[in-house]
């Protein structure tokens, strides 16, 4: 049985590298598996593609509606996104896209919004705030 | 726990009984029918073990108060289906009663039959759902029922106590539940 060695290189955590890399092959094409090419960027980074990472994060409340478009920018509002995907999801919270965060994003979840502002009680929207214990 | 904003719950007289039926357009044909009710049965009756409400599963649709279906992509609420995992399923906070799940899903009630790499547990996902049908919104403890993530191929039926303080608080305790029981359940899943 092969264990992860540990490495001080970059700070960079081996075992859950390859949880992500796992995880990666069996969410190729489906709707979020695209998200592992974020792993590991920060804040200030330009990256083509993380407008759908804005839409996820706004999808399920983390994010308001931008005025058009979301940009490819990781900018404040989408560590600030983070910051608060990892306090809802028992994540350490690091503000920062690493490879726990971005795993558990790809991951398979429900269609339930975590604020719950967009809890589905009609057809249509519903503005709703939860209280959490 | 969270609950969603009012603390919304079904309203009925005491002992309450809720009813809930299949959808006749909106099923799966590669499990077998018994074995579909049978998984909801244990995950209402999950539920029903700590609060005092009966789940009864009626064959009228129409006059069911929990109305579960399976369906793809598009199906008229507004939150469309998106394909293999992704979304699983969704429901809808008390008394509206809609539970959807996914029928892009690989739903497995049985992993060592169903080898599917992005099979998941329709047991898991079931008592999950009619947690928020019941008023309950998403935990942030991980091993919670209503936490809202979950893998392919793992599962995670058995109610914690983040999830039996969340119900209770909206519907009191089951006269027979045995909190105590549950405690050591919890503290046995934590040592092995």
């Amino acid at each position: 049985r092969n264990f992860p060695q540990p490495t001080t290189v970059l700070n960079f955590d081996h075992s859950t590298a390859t949880t992500l890399a796992a995880h990666s092959s069996v969410y190729n094409n489906t709707p979020w598996g695209g998200f592992a090419k974020f792993a590991n960027l920060e804040k200030g980074s330009h990256f083509t593609g993380i407008c759908d990472l804005k839409t996820y994060f706004h999808h399920f409340g983390y994010l308001p509606p931008p005025p058009g478009n979301f940009s490819d920018d990781f900018d404040s509002d989408l560590e600030s996104a983070i910051f608060n995907y990892q306090r809802n999801l028992g994540l350490p919270v690091t503000g920062k896209l690493d490879t726990d965060t971005v795993d558990l994003i790809m991951a398979p979840r429900c269609g339930m919004g975590d604020d719950h502002t967009r809890a589905a009680v009609n057809t249509t929207t519903r503005h709703l705030h939860t209280t959490r214990h | 726990y969270s609950f969603f904003n009012g603390q919304p719950r079904w309203m009925r007289s005491s002992p309450m009984t809720l009813t809930y039926a299949f959808s006749p357009d909106g099923m799966i044909d590669y499990l077998p029918q018994e074995e579909i009710r049978a998984v909801f049965s244990r995950a209402f009756g999950r539920w029903s073990e700590v609060i005092p409400v009966n789940f009864t599963e009626v064959e009228d649709y129409r006059t069911a108060e929990i109305h579960i279906g399976f369906h793809n992509g598009d199906h008229g609420d507004g939150e469309p289906f998106d394909g293999v995992l992704g979304v699983l399923a969704h429901a809808f906070s008390p008394e509206n009663g809609r539970l959807h799940l996914d029928a892009a899903e690989t739903w497995a009630v049985d992993f060592q039959t169903e080898g599917s790499r992005v099979a998941v547990d329709l047991e898991s996902v079931a008592t999950h759902e009619i947690g928020h049908v019941l008023g309950l919104a998403h935990s942030s403890v991980s091993d919670a029922i209503m936490y809202p993530s979950l893998r392919p191929r793992s599962r995670r039926v058995d109610l914690r106590i983040d999830d039996v303080e969340g119900v209770q608080a909206l519907y009191g305790s089951n006269p027979n539940f045995n909190y105590g029981s549950l405690l050591e359940s919890d503290q046995e899943t934590f040592n092995g």
